[in-house]
């Protein structure tokens, strides 16, 4: 199918054609049929430059209105745009008119992606603690340990003490 | 009920409509330009037929009566033209979505849906919060007990100091070496009394 | 009306961006 920046050119050279099939020469010289009498030459060449400059000028505002929108370009993008599209029956997305329900979808790739950080981090974190966990678990029993030890020492020595004093009260004696 | 286009609006950046209606009026204002070129070069032209009896009046009669049959058409033409043109050339089929919208189509999450994951990220967000003060909570406490266990081991290395005191002045048990001192002074203290009572 | 329409869809076409700009920007934030 022709693309849209060769569609609009010939739908504008058909408008251009047909206006000036309507405004043909016959009919201009009917509508000035004293001067066309007069001088039919003139007319002709008058009715010639007419169209001519007509066309011109025409030509001229379609390509300006071209350049102004960049038309040429979008249409491309635009036939591109739709052909990607081709397989697409369904009618596609549109605005809702609401901007926040619009810009909600927008923003739903990074809140993804947000998610999934914060689940991996998350993941982490909290494989970090398991081991940090174990290690104070650990040190807990270690201290658990030694605090027996010392006791046991502490015991051990407070258990001489009886034998202690009685020696001491030999001595006493 | 007007069509704003507003999709074709957000893709060219401009309505089909007013692209359209500005060329109409700028086609317009050529042909009624040309028109005017047309009548002021026959009035020129005559300057130079004083006898030709055709006034300016009638000239401008010609163009008129020329002008309304070709703006007639002309606005049948545009009108066609308009047509064709905002049905195929700037217009957006329904079935196409414009790239800055292909979001939409890949993520249509509705207004609940939009809450779960917002949710969600709260929720995660509270739980690494918590498990942050976790972590910092678990490794103060590692700290801690790095200092208590130097310092019970700074308690059992004096203990083993104590013992290893002993060791070297060859008691290595206390508690049989006190029992074996008190044994032996109460010996001596028996013999003491011996000796004492003898000597009386 | 036509200037409110393509003023209309101009945001439509840009403010998603600015707007994710500005959400990214936070995310980040918070990740950081």
């Amino acid at each position: 199918a022709p693309g849209r920046g060769q569609l609009f050119a010939a739908v504008v050279d058909t408008f251009l054609e047909k206006l000036v099939a309507a405004g043909s020469y016959q009919r201009f010289a009917n509508c000035y049929r004293d001067f066309y009498r007069l001088q039919p030459e003139l007319t002709r060449s008058i009715y010639d430059q007419f169209v001519s400059q007509l066309q011109a000028s025409i030509k001229e505002e379609i390509q300006e209105v071209k350049e102004e929108g960049n038309l040429e370009a979008l249409f491309n993008s635009l036939d591109k745009i739709v052909e990607e599209a081709k397989e697409q029956e369904e009618p596609a997305w549109r605005p809702s008119g609401i901007p926040e329900e619009d810009v909600r979808s927008a923003m739903v790739p990074y809140l993804l992606k947000h998610r999934a950080y914060l689940r991996k981090v998350l993941k982490e974190k909290e494989e970090e603690n398991r081991k940090l966990a174990e290690a104070v678990l650990a040190g807990r029993d270690r201290i658990a340990e030694l605090q027996r030890l010392i006791q046991d020492r502490k015991q051990a020595w407070q258990a001489i003490s009886k034998e202690q004093r009685e020696l001491v009260l030999t001595f006493k004696e | 009920s007007v069509n704003p286009m507003a999709y074709e609006a957000q893709f060219f950046g401009f309505t089909p409509q007013t692209c359209m209606l500005r060329v109409y009026i700028a086609f317009q204002d050529y042909l009624f330009e040309m028109m005017l070129v047309v009548e002021s070069v026959i009035l020129k032209k005559l300057d130079g037929f004083p006898n030709a009896k055709i006034s300016a009046f009638q000239i401008r009669k010609s163009t008129e009566k020329f002008l309304l049959f070709m703006k007639e058409h002309f606005d049948k033409l545009f009108g066609k033209m308009e047509e064709v043109l905002l049905q195929l050339v700037l217009n957006i089929p329904k079935n196409v979505l414009l790239p800055e919208d292909k979001v939409h189509e890949q993520y249509p999450y509705t207004k609940e849906q939009f809450q779960a994951l917002q949710d969600e990220i709260d929720q995660l967000q509270q739980r690494y919060k918590a498990e942050a003060s976790a972590g910092q909570a678990l490794l103060a406490e590692i700290e801690e007990q790095k200092t208590v266990q130097a310092e019970l081991e700074k308690i059992l290395q004096w203990f083993d100091g104590l013992e290893n005191i002993c060791r070297a002045h060859g008691t290595s048990n206390f508690k049989e070496s006190f029992a074996f001192l008190t044994q032996n002074s109460k010996k001596l203290q028996g013999v003491l009394k011996d000796v004492e009572k003898k000597s009386k | 009306f036509d200037e409110l329409i393509v003023e209309t869809t101009t945001k439509r076409k840009q403010w998603p961006k600015k707007i994710l700009m500005h959400a990214i920007q936070t995310m980040k934030g918070e990740q950081e």
